[in-house]
């Protein structure tokens, strides 16, 4: 009786019966069984934070989103997923001497009757050493086509951005059509590639550049975030 | 009649006539005359009692909401019913044993959002149609 909210549960359950109800509202939330993430103390970092802030901007009850591109994706989306790095390497010294990040996401968990409408990469920018104030560069994001054992692997360019080096802040990367690529044809799925760059085409050190990785804060890691419609209702079986 | 007599339940009062804060007893249904009108009644799906937290993240759980009650001519005027509700209270006038009256169901329905980490850690924010009462009704 001293509940704010007077739960459905007046009685005190038998453990029976709180599986059983349990297995209902998993049942109405499609999901075959209760996920079991593996670091559940991770509520604090940046991708749980952004769907956080997505979630308040969707229940129109906090802060609004930071960009009008953000609000048009979410109001036309029925599922808005985030996909942690699974691998980070820094590569200081590639064949032709040229410094890059990769990283990669398995898109393969996304459930069925989904379909991907937008997808960006995020991550999180400080400001530059020292040595480079006062100078713009050009941070760019390749999807990986083809990697080999004694060269440098085939990319395609997807998308880049010019800040100022003592800019700090979150860049974003439109990854769409890669992505829904890698929905379809998860083999091919071999990562992304980040390169910084003077704007005279001098490659700079990924962490010199400010750009920060698995070594860096929960709250800046790198992260995929993609926005789905579904194209199909959501049935559940039959018991 | 149907949802003449209101009755006065105490804590957590609610301006809607339609809403009702508290669980039916017993004895509520002992006599056609003690029956309550079709009408949305609170229902509270709280994840945190069901020992999900460290997987959903939000909400703690929802305001669900359930219908319940009779539905019995003259449906209740602020009722919602569809056109077949009224034809099937009257043919359960005219055959009780044989034909059931309307069922007391949601009308209106809304959505709520869910933010949940997946057995990866990849963090959901999925939309789930249909899934709070807004209204209930005769149908």
């Amino acid at each position: 009786d001293n509940h704010v909210h007077s739960s459905f549960i007046y009685r005190r359950l038998r453990n029976h019966e709180r599986r059983e109800i349990q297995r209902e509202i998993l049942s109405i939330l499609g999901l075959p069984h209760r996920p079991r993430p593996f670091s559940p103390g991770k509520q604090a970092s940046s991708a749980p934070l952004f769907m956080l802030d997505l979630y308040n901007a969707m229940s129109a009850q906090g802060p609004a989103l930071t960009t009008a591109h953000d609000t048009n994706f979410l109001n036309d989306a029925d599922m808005v997923m985030s996909f942690v790095n699974l691998v980070e390497k820094d590569k200081d010294f590639s064949h032709q001497r040229r410094h890059y990040k990769e990283f990669r996401f398995d898109l393969t968990q996304i459930p069925d009757g989904e379909a991907v409408t937008a997808a960006e990469f995020r991550i999180y920018k400080d400001r530059s050493h020292a040595r480079y104030d006062n100078i713009t560069l050009k941070v760019t994001i390749y999807q990986v086509i083809k990697e080999y054992q004694n060269k440098d692997a085939e990319t395609f360019l997807l998308d880049s951005k010019k800040v100022q080096a003592s800019d700090g802040g979150w860049l974003v990367f439109d990854i769409t059509a890669t992505s829904n690529h890698w929905v379809m044809n998860p083999q091919q799925n071999l990562g992304l590639q980040l390169c910084v760059e003077t704007i005279d085409g001098r490659s700079i050190n990924i962490k010199s550049a400010g750009i920060v990785g698995r070594n860096g804060p929960q709250s800046k890691q790198p992260f995929l975030v993609a926005f789905f419609k579904a194209s199909g209702v959501l049935l559940r079986s039959v018991r | 009649a149907a949802g003449g007599k209101k009755k006065n339940h105490n804590r957590n009062k609610s301006n809607n006539q339609q809403e009702s804060s508290k669980a039916p007893r017993a004895g509520d249904y002992n006599t056609s005359e003690q029956k309550q009108a079709c009408k949305k009644h609170e229902l509270y799906v709280s994840f945190r009692d069901l020992g999900w937290q460290d997987w959903i993240i939000a909400p703690e759980g929802y305001a669900a909401f359930y219908c319940d009650g009779e539905c019995s001519f003259p449906l209740n005027a602020h009722m919602n019913a569809t056109n077949h509700a009224i034809v099937q209270t009257l043919v359960h006038l005219m055959f009780p044993d044989n034909v059931p009256k309307p069922c007391c169901a949601p009308t209106k329905l809304n959505a709520i959002s869910v933010l949940y980490f997946d057995d990866s850690s990849n963090v959901i924010l999925k939309k789930y149609r249909n899934m709070v009462v807004r209204s209930c009704g005769c149908h």
